[in-house]
């Protein structure tokens, strides 16, 4: 079963693409 | 009165979903895990199964009412009105929670407890970071449910049986009793849920760890 | 019929899914997005808004019909019968696009996407990776979309609300003649959504790139 879960997509850097979105878009508003 | 088979492997989280879904709805489902029925890693690679489902994911539920299979694992299908919420107001929050869990639950889930699975590298900072996440996704579950016993309305719905499921290998591998101490409310409802007989006839005993696994070299 | 405040920043794709909705059912929804109303950076890090919206992401609906927030761009509550799918048939298709377009199409596009608008760091690897996912992604749109006009149904649902509003920095920014080139149908679809009154009342004009923008340092 792991070796299975291990062929998941997970996003796994989904909170740091938010996080530079977040401050991408924070700095653009000023 | 949906029924089908689910192809799937075993232990397989999203699977766990759609099968305690229609233990609550009924729905008539059959499980196809194993060969000559469903071998992972070969009949999910075949052309045949990827002209059917071009995602290649699994679970995968068949047959699906339409052509275009990409929610592999049918949880709405095999829903009935009860569980995807009866009024606009709880379905709409039932596709909230489903959504957190796939967008905000799963991918720190899944950076803390794989490496513990062996099945990932060990990355201390991204394993830290992962930490922090799920604090702060235990302290939102543990506000919201400080008044309530179900996510939505009053009874088990697929919020309920969606975050349950994300938060499975959290609660059995790494969530010791220092980590979860301070979200009582998330262990309670959590606790609820597994232990009603439609969970446990999927999940079977669910053991709440007890301490803290860690990388699996 | 559905209101509510949407607080946003300017040019922020989220928010443009519950606005697009909002066109065709007729929602009446105020944008906030300048001061004083709301200043993105100041306003979503104030106690106040966290202790509403936990999740602190922003755009977020107000009122929400639930105290509970984090469907944060409230495209179901904004939504009539007609965007979520009137069948139960349709509106699983459209749950699974909404998710297909969340957790297989949002990930590789913003893998892509973010270092050609100088948000992330370019990773040589991390984008030629991506660039296949995207080009997996577009052959699933074209097989689906080669005898349909929409995704679901016979008119604009959610689904291509979202799955377009998903795709449209990759449009806009890297899909380069010749790579949507054997993605004929998508084309065709997205040129017709992103030209219906409603998208462009909210889009406006929408180009596609002529050439693949490369990393901006």
């Amino acid at each position: 079963a792991a070796e299975c879960l291990a062929q998941e997509r997970i996003w796994f850097d989904k909170p740091r693409y938010d996080e530079a979105e977040r401050q991408f878009y924070e700095r653009m508003n000023g | 009165m949906a029924a089908g088979t689910l192809y799937t492997y075993p232990e397989n989280w999203r699977a766990f979903k759609a099968q305690i879904a229609a233990q609550y709805s009924g729905a008539r489902l059959k499980i196809a895990s194993a060969s000559p029925a469903f071998t992972f890693g070969q009949t999910n690679r075949s052309p045949a199964f990827l002209s059917n489902f071009p995602l290649g994911k699994v679970s995968i539920l068949m047959p699906f009412f339409n052509s275009c299979v990409l929610d592999v694992d049918g949880i709405y299908q095999l829903s009935n009105d009860a569980l995807r919420g009866s009024t606009p107001q709880d379905s709409a929050q039932v596709l909230q929670w489903v959504s957190f869990a796939d967008s905000e639950i799963i991918p720190p889930a899944s950076a803390w407890v794989f490496p513990t699975l062996g099945i990932m590298q060990f990355n201390k900072q991204a394993t830290e970071q992962a930490k922090e996440e799920v604090k702060r996704i235990l302290a939102i579950l543990n506000q919201h449910l400080n008044t309530r016993t179900f996510l939505v309305g009053e009874r088990v719905s697929l919020a309920d049986i969606t975050v349950v499921c994300s938060l499975l290998w959290l609660y059995k591998q790494v969530l010791e009793p220092a980590f979860r101490q301070p979200y009582p409310n998330v262990t309670r409802w959590f606790l609820t849920c597994v232990n009603q007989p439609q969970f446990k006839a999927v999940l079977g005993e669910v053991k709440l760890c007890e301490k803290m696994a860690q990388f699996d070299a």
